[in-house]
């Protein structure tokens, strides 16, 4: 057994749960928040058999869109008092995050 | 050190929560979601001496109850055009869904 | 690849993270719980490059601050049925509770 945890966009975790469910997967979700963008995101956990790991990174793979958002920085006065012009700048938000740790035991009780 | 991650329904989160506090464990709650039945559950982090990792999982075992839930799977057209009625069907969500991680290093700062 | 989870106070979050964003490092944050106090907390997902594990825990260590809390313990009358009065006891929490936990797979996809 493994431990799946997947942080992906909020408008593609719907989807991606709905076709774990169908391939027989489980999964618990977690609301959470993206570090840098401040922006809500979806991470997943999912007790995975050894076995099919490549499976589930797989149907992520396909589920999960990367995405261009465009951000305004937040003006840090102090350094730029010559342009007041804040130009937006693109970041690429990956389609998704994936760690997968051991698990040294599993129990449903 | 372990990390023990168990998923529990919210109507014993509070109840184990208090026994375990009873027993000098420390816990971290998050809420939740189930993946299957859509529904709010808790999934609780909880930083273990390895030598009282049976003691912790016996607590759950004992606090946390199986229950049975009618649930109506949403009807895909599709798939059922000749029958409209839609017999509920029973889902058992355990007590518990546990896992056991090792730590490599545990700080407090 | 490591896991670093940590749980810090709500108050030291928003700073923590800015300075982790200044150092190149990512973060998921999730909304959580103290089992004990029952009040919010943050925690803290970090995935981090086997080489930068003591410079992300100095920058926690340094960014999150111990405070004293003063908590009235509930007052569980069938103990304590011959003093009324309560007297308030006082609790330190710490900066953060950290957890270093082995990543056997990093995928980005
Ligand atoms: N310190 C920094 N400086 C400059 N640019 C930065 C940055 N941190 C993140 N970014 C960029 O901003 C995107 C959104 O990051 P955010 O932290 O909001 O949302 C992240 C975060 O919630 C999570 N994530 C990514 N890598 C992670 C890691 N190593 N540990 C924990 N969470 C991670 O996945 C979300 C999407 O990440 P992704 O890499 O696809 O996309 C990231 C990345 O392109
Ligand atoms: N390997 C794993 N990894 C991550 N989280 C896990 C997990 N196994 C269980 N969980 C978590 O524990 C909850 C209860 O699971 P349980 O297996 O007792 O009870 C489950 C199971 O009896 C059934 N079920 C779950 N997934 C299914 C699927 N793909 N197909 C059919 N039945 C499913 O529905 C009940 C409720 O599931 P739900 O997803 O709402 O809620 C799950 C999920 O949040
Ligand atoms: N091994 C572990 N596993 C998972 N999460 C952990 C953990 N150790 C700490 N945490 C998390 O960090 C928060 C602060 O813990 P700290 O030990 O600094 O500060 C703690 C500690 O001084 C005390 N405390 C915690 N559990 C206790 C217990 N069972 N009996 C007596 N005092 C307790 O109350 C403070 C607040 O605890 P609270 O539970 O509200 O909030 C905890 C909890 O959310």
């Amino acid at each position: 057994m493994k431990l799946v945890i997947a942080v992906v966009q909020d408008q593609d975790a719907g989807r991606l749960i709905q076709v774990l469910m169908e391939n027989s997967f489980s999964v618990t979700k977690l609301a959470s928040t993206g570090g840098f963008l401040r922006e809500g995101n979806t991470t997943l956990l999912m007790g995975v058999d050894e076995g099919r790991i490549d499976e589930v990174i797989e149907i992520v793979r396909k589920t999960c869109k990367t995405r261009e958002q465009l951000i305004t920085p937040i003006l840090d006065i102090s350094k730029s008092i010559n342009t007041y012009v804040q130009h937006p700048i693109e970041v690429s938000v990956g389609g998704a995050t994936i760690f997968v740790l051991n698990v040294e035991r599993f129990d449903k009780v």
